[in-house]
């Protein structure tokens, strides 16, 4: 099973098109290896964006320098993904 | 916890062997109204299940449901179950219900992409597409929400084979895809395409792959709405009501667009909660409450469907 240790979710708000076309290039950059949960579409809606975390260093200095707004919404994914696992595991005992 | 006579817990996610078995475990347990059918296989060959829930004669009109496209979106599948209970259960018990399936057929497809199902329980809790191999590339799968013949290939879908929104080499290139565009076609009265993703609380109508109204805009509307005031009245979760391109984005190829242009009047996508925390990743405490509500919503459109046929 993959694990996903160290792997962060962001929440991105955005304030105008032209920071959504920012977090589109970022969407470009594949050696990012970026998971968009939920995909640049309107200032209106929040940008969820798995980072592994080779990647988080990097995205968020992006982001800061670009004035972007971020919240984490998920800080480890694999310590999620372990709780799901044990209710899983609780329920069928 | 919701409990059938089976050991089902329906407050927790299951592996597909053990929702497949709970299929059985429904049509047998309400064989008068419950049957399973197969509708075709999936890529590495597992089957593509339908519970129908019908109390009559043939090719009644019907109203189709499916949940999971996005294999990575659990709760998806999940409330599919749990819906498919209620609606077994209730009929015979809520006059709205009975009402409904005496004079409609429903069609549910729990598990619409059992391959990358599969594969999240197995390999990659992230994988959301189908597994189908793609020739020429070393990346796997196709985003089987773009693979619609509907506006296929225009923006909003991905030509690399590589990339999570990755449309296929054609339309319907996925037999999971092809599957349900088959039936559907052969069935010849479905008045009603609904379909569960998760998330980010939306419900939306045609269209995707462009950005002018559909013909219907306003009735479609007004049925998303009252679907939407329904939802929020259990539990206070509100949903934005709207096409998909004034919604969110474009996005071609998809399911509700090729149902709507294929003459299903009433196609709506819901995108379940996310209660701001977990993105697709919701604990399973919060199956049964996202279930109950999502099935307000479904129960409101489908009563629209059985009073307003066209």
């Amino acid at each position: 099973l993959e694990t996903f240790v160290g792997h962060q979710v962001l929440r991105i708000k955005t304030r105008n098109e032209e920071q959504l076309k920012k977090l589109r290039f970022l969407e470009t950059l594949d050696h990012l290896e970026l998971d968009f949960w939920l995909n640049p579409s309107t200032p209106a809606l929040p940008v969820d964006v798995r980072i592994p975390a080779h990647s988080l260093q990097a995205v968020k200095i992006f982001l800061e320098s670009n004035g972007i707004e971020y919240s984490i919404l998920i800080e480890d994914l694999q310590v999620v993904l372990d709780r799901e696992k044990q209710d899983i595991v609780a329920s069928q005992q | 916890m919701e409990r059938s006579s089976s050991t089902f817990n329906y407050g927790t996610y299951h592996s597909l062997a053990s929702i497949y078995q709970e299929l059985d475990n429904l049509a047998s347990e309400y064989g008068s109204i419950v049957s399973k059918i197969q509708i075709g296989e999936s890529y590495e060959k597992r089957p593509l299940y339908v519970l129908k829930f019908s109390t009559g004669r043939r090719n009644r009109p019907a109203i189709w449901l499916d949940a999971g496209i996005h294999s990575r979106e659990w709760v998806t599948q999940a409330s599919a179950m749990w819906i498919a209970r209620k609606i077994a259960s209730d009929y015979g018990n809520d006059a709205s219900i009975t009402s409904l399936l005496n004079n409609l057929d429903i069609f549910l497809l729990p598990v619409a992409n059992p391959d990358g199902y599969e594969f999240t329980h197995t390999t990659n809790r992230m994988w959301r597409k189908t597994r189908s191999k793609n020739s020429g590339s070393l990346c796997i799968g196709v985003d089987p929400n773009r693979n619609w013949d509907a506006g296929f290939g225009g923006p909003g879908a991905s030509s690399n084979p590589c990339s999570d929104s990755y449309r296929g080499p054609s339309a319907n290139s996925e037999v999971e895809v092809k599957s349900v565009v088959n039936f559907i076609k052969n069935h010849g009265n479905i008045q009603a395409f609904l379909t569960l993703h998760s998330y980010s609380q939306l419900l939306m109508y045609p269209y995707g792959y462009k950005c002018t109204p559909p013909a219907d805009n306003a009735e479609l509307n007004t049925i998303g709405k009252a679907a939407a005031n329904s939802i929020r009245s259990l539990y206070g979760t509100t949903y934005t009501v709207g096409s998909i391109c004034s919604t969110i984005y474009q996005a071609s190829g998809g399911s509700i667009d090729w149902s709507y242009d294929y003459g299903i009047k009433y196609s709506f996508a819901f995108e379940l909660r996310d209660t701001g925390r977990y993105g697709f990743l919701l604990p399973a405490t919060q199956i049964i409450p996202t279930a109950e509500e999502t099935w307000l919503g479904l129960k409101t459109i489908m009563e629209y469907v059985r009073d307003n046929p066209y």
